[in-house]
């Protein structure tokens, strides 16, 4: 070990691996992640994966499917069922290189779970269980981001034969950028809205088969691809699709809150946020993801600033270790405090994500505002801390950061697409903002407000 | 002195207090702003885009103190080891003062936070950096993230930095020949012809 780096070991106050106890939930949670940790970097089979920036786009996406074709057996095979245990097991394998089944995990198995009647479960759910079918959630469109209500995908439904006809009726209406849409899924969760009777009934998801199960080929009436070259998350392919009067029949509206009867008759949810639960919970995962990601790029930072030496502090000195510059603290010490303090924060989210979701399958809904409101907002306020900060450090690593060696790269990639994808930032604030607003009116007439934003109770 | 409690001691339920206010004050106004345009006679989503910088940034504000909350609660419950916590309370400290300082405006455009507290809060947080220091390198360590994860030359977990660094550069692509197909091809023939 380098000296350097070992005197500092020597010197801290504090034992590290209590604080790492705190980060995992205490020490068994600890010990088993570095088992499979372990188990998934001596695995001969990805042990010498080819260093991942001399691939090239189409490479890159194949190494993926391989690793993840791979790791999904083995997730089987070792019993694994807790997501955290899967996660630090992939982790370890393929860190930053995002699973090409990723979206059909995360996004389609829940919002049918969330989302679909028992029946429509018992159709998709096992047979998505099994990779028979493999989706993803196109919800946003070439001309159409955040705005939901302003997304053109029409889904009108036709009473004679008892089916929606799907269909993107413009340019603009194309669906640009689900991830896993453009070559790996088969099937996908659109979301459209919905004309039945003659009237809007505002957005809704449908599930839409893309590609023949026996050759993977677009069905008629599909035309499907991948959108091209991005920043980073160059694995992911992520894709268009024109629907072209695609016919699906009527059960394939995922109909546990909004039902569309056999005549066309439209029925209403309890709360219309409940059509947004799978993006809910992306956006909980999100502040997980900038916390750890800020917390690996301190990593690099303040072992190699401890290791750098630069310039004398005294004339004639030895080189002082980059380290114990004001300055160099003063980059990267806050980033260190932010990535601890957004570590707590995405914990608690994820709590309250799995809280309140298990009351909504009780049928109480009173908390979905204040989910839905505080996600939104902390999604954006944690990944622009951490895209603002991760620069930081790898600027403060000097020369040595621009290179791919410094592993910078990778993740900051990997971090900064949270600022846009389930909903962009700005948006998400003023979603947030809106929330606030409505807390702050029930609070100026007098009504005592639950939890979290109990503060606007308080007289300034 | 402000009306904030804050003093050099860093207590974090005063440090709270001033996000809280903060963020109390910029929602209030933002909807003080959207109010006042509604007024006036614009509607509701012409008063919410000309009123949406503040709210913005009353957004930010509110979720800023949510974060430190958490941080501050897993403090006072979450970590049992003696030292560890001691650590973790000063990191603690210097996400507040940090962020307050990083936001000066807003906590002190209505007094809340005074001009003396704000220059104690800035020489406060150098002497934070300082306290830090010595536990830098703990405190990543920690995160307990293996290489294999980090893939980093620089942030290896032996240190061992200019080692990998050169390492890496030896198995450069372009170095698998000693002289690139590039000179052949444009280099050369452009050398001869000058």
């Amino acid at each position: 070990v380098n000296p350097d780096l070992a005197r500092e070991r020597k010197r801290a106050t504090f034992d590290p691996i209590q604080l790492t106890y705190v980060l995992y939930n205490g020490p068994e949670r600890v010990r088993r992640k570095r088992y499979l940790q372990s188990l998934a970097i001596n695995d001969p089979v990805i042990a010498n994966s080819p260093d991942w920036h001399t691939l090239s786009r189409e490479q890159k996406y194949e190494e993926v499917m391989r690793k993840t074709v791979y790791y999904t057996n083995r997730v089987q095979e070792l019993g694994l069922t807790d997501p955290e245990e899967i996660f630090s097991y992939w982790e370890a394998g393929m860190a930053h290189e995002n699973s090409a089944f990723g979206l059909h995990s995360s996004m389609f198995i829940p919002t049918i779970e969330k989302m679909g009647t028992e029946e429509q479960k018992q159709a998709w759910i096992p047979r998505s269980l099994s990779y028979e079918i493999i989706g993803t959630y196109a919800q946003t469109e070439l001309g159409h981001g955040t705005f939901v209500r302003g997304l053109e995908t029409t889904a009108t439904y036709d009473p004679k034969s008892k089916e929606f006809v799907i269909n993107s009726p413009t340019l603009t209406s194309t669906k640009f950028w689900p991830g896993a849409l453009g070559k790996t899924s088969n099937y996908c969760i659109v979301m459209a809205q919905l004309l039945t009777q003659g009237q809007n009934c505002g957005i809704q998801a449908f599930i839409v088969p893309l590609r023949r199960l026996d050759n993977h080929q677009a069905l008629p009436g599909v035309t499907v691809g991948d959108i091209g070259t991005k920043f980073g998350y160059e694995s992911i392919d992520n894709g268009f699709l024109k629907l072209n009067h695609v016919r699906v029949p009527r059960m394939n509206m995922l109909m546990r809150y909004a039902k569309v009867l056999e005549d066309g008759t439209f029925i209403k949810p309890d709360n219309d946020k409940l059509v947004y639960g799978s993006m809910v919970f992306i956006r909980s995962v999100i502040t997980n993801d900038a916390a750890r990601s800020l917390g690996q790029a301190c990593t690099i930072a303040i072992r190699y600033s401890a290791v750098r030496r630069q310039t004398e502090v005294s004339p004639k000195g030895e080189e002082a270790q980059v380290l114990d510059y004001q300055t160099q603290q003063h980059r990267v010490f806050p980033a260190l405090a932010t990535s601890y303090a957004l570590w707590f924060a995405g914990r608690y989210m994820v709590d309250v994500y799995l809280r309140v979701t298990e009351q909504i399958e009780k049928g109480a809904l009173e908390e979905l505002p204040q989910l839905h409101g505080l996600s939104s907002g902390l999604k954006a306020f944690s990944s622009w801390a951490a895209s603002r900060m991760l620069e930081e450090c790898r600027m403060s690593c000097g020369g040595h950061g621009y290179s791919n060696a410094s592993g910078f790269s990778k993740i900051y990639v990997d971090l900064t697409p949270a600022c846009t994808y389930e909903g962009e930032n700005m948006v998400m604030m003023l979603q947030s903002a809106r929330f606030l607003l409505k807390c702050f009116a029930q609070a100026k007439s007098g009504a005592k407000l639950p939890g979290l934003v109990s503060c606007l109770n308080r007289p300034l | 002195r402000g009306s904030s409690s804050i003093d050099s001691r860093l207590d974090l339920t005063a440090l709270f207090d001033a996000y809280e206010h903060r963020a109390v004050r910029l929602i209030t106004e933002a909807a003080g702003r959207v109010q006042g345009l509604v007024t006036s006679g614009k509607t509701g989503q012409q008063a919410s885009n000309q009123a949406s910088v503040q709210l913005v940034a009353a957004a930010n504000a509110f979720c800023h103190a949510f974060v430190l909350k958490t941080f501050m609660d897993k403090l006072s419950v979450g970590v049992s080891d003696a030292a560890a916590r001691s650590a973790l309370n000063t990191l603690c400290q210097l996400y507040a003062v940090y962020g307050i300082v990083d936001n000066l405006g807003e906590f002190m455009i209505d007094g809340y936070v005074s001009s003396k507290q704000a220059t104690m809060l800035n020489q406060r947080l150098l002497d934070l950096l300082a306290e830090i220091r010595p536990n830098a390198v703990a405190f990543v360590d920690a995160f307990d993230t293996p290489d294999n994860v980090l893939k980093s030359a620089l942030g290896r977990f032996d240190g061992n930095v200019y080692e990998a660094i050169f390492e890496y550069a030896k198995n450069s692509k372009l170095n698998e020949k000693d002289v690139a197909d590039a000179y052949h091809k444009h280099m050369k023939p452009f050398m001869d012809e000058m």
